[in-house]
């Protein structure tokens, strides 16, 4: 079973067309294995990218230098899935 | 033991095993309102079970609703299963849906990706597409809703096998996709067509292969603003409205465009919440709030399809 630990859902608000198009060179770029939950498409809707812990700290600095603000919106994802799996087995009990 | 719906917990997450265990004991329940047809069987050979809704007639006009195409959406299917429950529980008893249910039948898919779904139990719960092997390729799996024979090829959705959005090396070549497509043309009367998904509180109608209005964009628009009205009126849950092109980006290959495109003219695709932070993985505490609040939406589009017909 593939394992997330570490792993971070990053959340974006974008401010700006420009800023849309940095996160869609993001999203074409094999290089980091980003998983784009939401994608960038309007500053109307957040946009959010699962990191893996490998590409964390490269992804924040490219976001930082780019003044792109973002937040930690899953802190490690493999902690929410270990909860969401020892509840189904509660329930299914 | 006797198995009973009403010990069913439809506030969590559950198997594919469990689900289908759970559609015959509904079925059992309800011996003349509800059948299960297995309308094909997935790549991995995986029935796929439609549950139909009918209180006889034949070939009556037809509402289809199908949940959990991208499997690691795993509060699609959840939805579904409690929908299928409020149907079948509130038929009889709820007036305008006992008029629905008796001059239309409703189907329901509610594992439209089953080798998917079981996939993210397994092996990996962030999969989204199908488990088909790609030659040429060690990277699996379609993207299901870039697969329709709409648009097919266009911009919105990969070419490459290793994609989330790889759109398939033609049209319908998944067999989930070609079940539905089969189904839904050999009934031909279907009137609606509604496809659900998660995550980003949007209702959306076609097209999403162009930015191009649809000449019923105007009376699509006013439907789904008046269901999203009736949604956000039990909790607060605000969603947007408009086709997909224009409310998030350009996507070939989607399942309503191909439905709206065969001439069902109500057409939509909900993405349903996370109101929080938690995307894919909304607390399964969160099903019967997100089930509830989207049932208003469902209905509504339901009625005005009933008392719309074409």
């Amino acid at each position: 079973e593939r394992i997330f630990i570490g792993d971070q859902v990053i959340r974006v608000d974008v401010q700006s067309e420009e800023q849309i198009q940095l996160l869609q060179a993001l999203e074409t770029s094999q290089e980091w294995e980003l998983d784009f939950w939401l994608h960038p498409v309007s500053t109307e809707l957040p946009v959010d990218i699962r990191v893996p812990r490998s590409s964390l700290s490269s992804v924040k600095d490219y976001l930082q230098a780019h003044s792109i603000p973002f937040s930690v919106m899953i802190d490690n994802l493999q902690e929410l899935l270990d909860e969401e799996k020892a509840e189904m087995e509660v329930n299914r009990m | 033991r006797e198995r009973s719906t009403r010990s069913f917990n439809f506030g969590a997450y559950h198997t594919l095993d469990t689900i289908y265990s759970w559609m015959d004991t509904l079925v059992a329940e309800h011996p003349n309102l509800i059948t299960k047809q297995e309308i094909g069987r997935s790549y991995e050979n995986r029935p796929m079970y439609v549950l139909k809704f009918s209180t006889g007639g034949s070939n009556r006009p037809a509402i289809w609703i199908d949940t959990g195409i991208h499997s690691r959406e795993w509060v699609s299917p959840a939805t579904g299963v409690w929908t299928a429950n409020k149907i079948a529980t509130d038929y009889g008893t709820d007036a305008s849906l006992t008029s629905l249910l008796n001059t239309m039948d409703i189907y329901l898919l509610i594992l439209t990706n089953p080798d998917g779904y079981v996939y993210t139990h397994s092996n990996d719960r962030m999969w989204r597409k199908t488990r088909s092997r790609n030659s040429g390729s060690i990277c699996r799996g379609v993207d299901p809703n870039r697969n329709w024979d709409a648009g097919f090829g266009g911009p919105g959705a990969s070419s490459s096998p290793c994609s989330d959005s790889y759109r398939g090396p033609s049209a319908h070549s998944e067999i989930e996709v070609k079940n539905v497509v089969d189904l839904i043309k050999s009934h031909g009367n279907f009137k609606a067509f509604i496809s659900v998904h998660a995550y980003s509180q949007l209702l959306m109608y076609p097209y999403g292969y162009t930015c191009t209005n649809v000449p019923h964009q105007a009376e699509l628009d006013s439907i789904g603003r008046a269901a999203v009205q009736k949604l956000t009126s039990l909790y607060g849950t605000s969603y947007k409205v408009g086709s997909i092109c224009k409310i998030i980006y350009q996507a070939s290959g989607g399942s309503i465009d191909w439905s709206y495109n065969l001439g069902i003219k109500y057409s939509f695709a909900f993405e349903l919440r996370d109101t929080g932070r938690y995307g894919f993985i909304l607390p399964s505490n969160q099903i019967i709030p997100t089930a509830s609040e989207t049932w208003l939406a469902l209905k509504h589009i339901m009625e005005y399809v009933r008392d719309h017909p074409y």
